[in-house]
This record gives structure tokens, C-alpha cells and sequence, in this order.
């Protein structure tokens, strides 16, 4: 009884960590975009504020748009699938990072007509949360997935030469903004891309991933709005002729990844490399995604960005876990034994994959920490497995009164994230199939 | 390697800061 409140969190209320969203309305709708000059003395950058919901929740414009005839949201099946394809893609962009034999599509070098790879891609999965940006001059609203796990920025565009998904906004036109432009072939921007190609003079961009989803089209350039204060011009990004994968009916893509064609790096003389977002606990809640400098709360832990290991992803160190206030067992090799060597495999953080993954050997210790202290607070596994969540209880009955074991991840330099209740465990159908929201990697070399 | 998604980072702000090449966690940031 000593240490419940480190051990436990008591949810009063079942309801409001695991809302039933598709009957609630927004709490705290979506701000005008915030803007604000910066307070730090050493520098001339600003810094802005957008906000971030939930992709499939009331506060996204993505479902308070006409829903007469569309599409029901994913289940959360659905959702723990293309996750899976995801982490899958990132596995195998890691390794092909690592042996250097990654596959390269193709394209057109010299045609004067686009011709541009279209095949059915498999679900990329890239998460659940959306920004509204501006895209051109006048900008036209374009709902983006917030992707820390890429860098080329893209949206969909007109006139959609070889596929376009169905998306709920309409479609940017670059032949409507005044300050549109491709990037040639021979700019250095267009050197930056991983996978390029040229046509007629002009840039080509591909974002190909490992599940064999896509986006390919021109690279380009225009103006980015991220609020109605602040915008970049000659922002680059990809003008999308080519694209499938699951990707919702959201326009496009922000990539906020470490690559040279990531909005922190494309604007880093403006914003001083810097970024932070906050993602909701509730769909029916809204976040934020913030670029430049800002005083950190004084709670703020920090760990070192793992550099070397590799372009795109941020690297973090993790050392260990604790389950409700105990230090697993947890050999520190498990955490650096992956596949790239070296300095050890390191942990990515990514604001597109839904459930952490881990080492094997940890997942286990989690685990079995984790249903010891479930069935010290009277509480046994009653529900069936949901895809990769092998850990779930029925809470039924509970009088929307639950205690569970607080989990906490433990990083380099002395930092933790003491894990919110909303983020321990995953709700598939609440109350009935509540499960642990952690899952393995396949093999110890992941 | 191993992934920290979104479900986990749920409330809290997370800072990237490229210069200094650090990732930081401010809990109850939303």
C-alpha cells in the first residue's frame, strides 16, 4: 500500500481513458493556428504552434466533413495491421539502410511524357495523427499525416496522372497557385531525395516503402503555411501523381523526420532545428505540433538523439523498464543487440507506429511484470488476443473503476517516460477487450 | 531495433532538437 501511488494509476473513470469516440463530439476543437515570437535571446527564429488530433476522432476535419457516403473508420484490427506493416517497413528500411542493398525504384530519364510506377501498394499504416497545413498561393487547406519516420513531405495533387486514393479535401491544383514551381533536375534539392528520377528537366520524387506502399510524383516547390502568421516559401515537397497505401482519406503526408527534405530541416535557419508535438489521449481531444525553441517545462527529461545509427529515424537509447515502481530484469545487451552493430541497435521514437515494440526479451519481462501486478490487484486475462496484443482483460463489470500497474521506459542520460494511463494499455472493445498496448519485435536481431 | 509509438507518448510533449542532437519528454504536455 506504501508505494500504490508510484505503482499504480487509478482510473476513476473508464470512460474518459478509453472514450468510445464514435459518439463523442470534439471537447476542446481544433485553435486558430498560434503564433509567437520567440523568447530566446540568442536567436531571431519564432516559433509556431498547430494543432494536432486524432486522424479518425471528432476533431479532425477528416470526420467532421459531409460523412454521408463515406467510408466507416478502421477498426482497431485495422489500425494494429497496418501498424504491423508499418514497423515492418521500417525493419526493412533499417536493414537496407545497414546492408546497403536497398531496392531503388525506377523511373523515366528522359521521356517527355510522366510515366510513373503504379501498382496496388500494400498499407503503409502511417498512424493516427493529423495537422492542417496550407499549401500554395492562395494556400489551400491539405490535412497531413504527422510523420516523425519520414522526410519527404508530399500531398496529392491535381491532375493525379497514374492514381490518386480517395482523399476529403480536394485535391491541391499547382496550376492555381502563383507561386508553384518544379524543381529541375539539376538543382541540388533534387540530389537531396533518396529515390529520384527526372522527366522533360523536371525533378522526380518517390517515397517507396518496404510494405510496397507509395507516393511518387514531381518535386516541388511552394509556399507552406503552417498558420495564418507564419509560412515558408519555396518549401519542397513532393506533388503526388502516383500514390496508394492507407493513408485514411488525409491529403498527404508531413515528414518530420532527420533527412535534408524534412520540414525540421528545410526550415532549420528559421526554427533552429527544433520541434516538439504533444499527441492526444483522446480522439475527441486536440494536441499540438510546435517548431522552434520554446521554454521546456522543468519536468522535461532528455536523452541523447543517436546520431550514427542511421538517416531519417530518431534514435534514442533505452536502458530499461519499470512496471508498477520495479526495475525489471532486463540485461542491457537486450536492448543493443540488434542487427546494425556497432553501438547497438537503439530505439526509434515514431509518432507514425502505434504500439511500441521491443526486444523480445523485454516484451516477455514486460509482460509477465506486467500480469503479475494485474493479478495482484485481482485482475486475470479474459479476452481474446487483438492481432499483435497478446495481453488483454475484460473490464467489464468493473464499475468504470480500474487500478493498473504504471509502466515507465528508462533512457540514456537518466531519462524516463512515465508512461500515461491512456498509453499503457489499447482498447480494442472497451470494456471487454482491454490489452496491454506493448508488443515484440519477431526475432532478438529486429 | 525497437520502436516507441504513439499510444506511448500520449500526453506527453516530445522534443526533437537536431542541434543539440537530444529528444526530450515533458509529461502531461496536452
Amino acid at each position: 500500500a506504501g508505494d500504490a501511488a508510484t505503482a499504480s494509476h487509478v482510473m476513476l473513470r473508464l470512460e474518459d481513458i478509453f472514450p468510445d469516440s464514435s459518439s463523442s463530439s470534439c471537447e476542446t476543437p481544433p485553435q486558430d493556428h498560434e503564433h509567437a515570437a520567440s523568447s530566446s535571446s540568442s536567436s531571431s527564429s519564432s516559433h509556431t504552434r498547430m494543432t494536432v488530433v486524432h486522424r479518425h476522432g471528432p476533431c479532425s476535419h477528416l470526420s467532421t466533413a459531409d460523412t454521408q457516403h463515406r467510408k466507416p473508420p478502421p477498426s482497431h484490427e485495422d489500425i494494429l495491421a497496418a501498424d504491423q506493416n508499418r514497423v515492418k517497413s521500417i525493419q526493412h528500411r533499417v536493414a537496407a539502410t545497414t546492408s546497403r542493398a536497398g531496392k531503388q525504384p525506377s523511373f523515366p530519364t528522359t521521356s517527355s511524357s510522366v510515366k510513373l510506377p503504379a501498382s496496388s501498394g500494400l498499407a503503409l499504416g502511417t498512424g493516427n495523427y493529423v495537422a492542417t497545413v496550407g499549401i500554395g498561393t492562395p494556400a489551400t487547406r491539405q490535412t497531413v499525416v504527422v510523420d516523425t519516420g519520414s522526410d519527404t513531405t508530399w500531398v496529392q495533387c491535381r491532375p493525379c496522372v497514374a492514381s490518386c486514393y480517395a482523399q476529403r479535401e480536394a485535391l491541391f491544383d499547382p496550376a492555381r497557385s502563383s507561386t508553384y514551381s518544379n524543381v529541375s533536375c539539376a538543382a541540388a534539392a533534387c540530389s537531396d531525395l533518396d529515390v529520384r528520377g527526372c522527366s522533360a528537366g523536371h525533378c522526380l520524387y518517390g517515397v517507396q516503402y518496404g510494405d510496397g506502399s507509395f507516393s511518387v510524383g514531381f518535386f516541388a516547390m511552394d509556399t507552406l503555411s503552417l498558420s495564418s502568421y507564419d509560412s515558408i516559401k519555396g518549401f519542397k515537397f513532393g506533388c503526388g501523381e502516383s500514390n496508394d497505401g492507407l493513408f485514411g482519406e488525409a491529403s498527404g503526408l508531413l515528414g518530420l523526420g532527420r533527412g535534408k527534405t524534412s520540414l525540421p530541416m528545410q526550415a532549420y535557419a528559421k526554427y533552429g532545428g527544433v520541434f516538439s508535438h504533444c499527441l492526444p489521449a483522446r480522439p475527441t481531444s486536440t494536441g499540438y505540433l510546435n517548431f522552434g525553441p520554446t521554454s521546456p517545462p522543468p519536468a522535461t527529461q532528455t536523452t541523447p538523439m543517436l546520431t550514427t545509427n542511421g538517416p531519417t529515424f530518431y534514435y534514442v537509447g533505452m536502458t530499461g523498464i519499470h512496471v508498477a515502481g520495479r526495475l525489471l530484469p532486463i540485461p542491457p545487451s537486450v536492448f543493443s543487440s540488434s542487427s546494425s552493430g556497432g553501438g547497438g541497435g537503439g530505439t526509434i521514437v515514431d509518432s507514425g507506429t502505434v504500439i511500441t515494440r521491443l526486444p523480445p526479451a523485454a516484451y516477455a519481462a514486460l509482460r509477465s511484470a506486467f500480469v503479475a501486478a494485474m493479478a495482484a490487484r485481482g485482475y486475470r486475462r479474459a479476452a481474446a488476443a487483438a492481432a499483435l496484443l497478446d495481453t488483454c482483460y475484460d473490464f467489464s463489470g468493473m464499475g468504470g473503476v480500474v487500478a493498473i500497474p504504471k509502466v515507465v521506459l528508462l533512457f540514456q542520460g537518466g531519462a524516463y517516460l512515465d508512461v500515461d494511463a491512456s498509453g499503457i494499455m489499447y482498447a480494442v472493445r472497451p470494456p471487454s477487450q482491454v490489452c496491454l498496448g506493448f508488443a515484440a519485435n519477431d526475432g532478438d536481431g529486429d | 531495433v525497437g520502436i516507441v509509438g504513439n499510444t506511448q507518448l500520449k500526453t506527453f510533449g516530445v522534443v526533437y532538437d537536431l542541434g543539440k542532437s537530444m529528444v526530450g519528454f515533458s509529461p502531461g504536455a496536452c
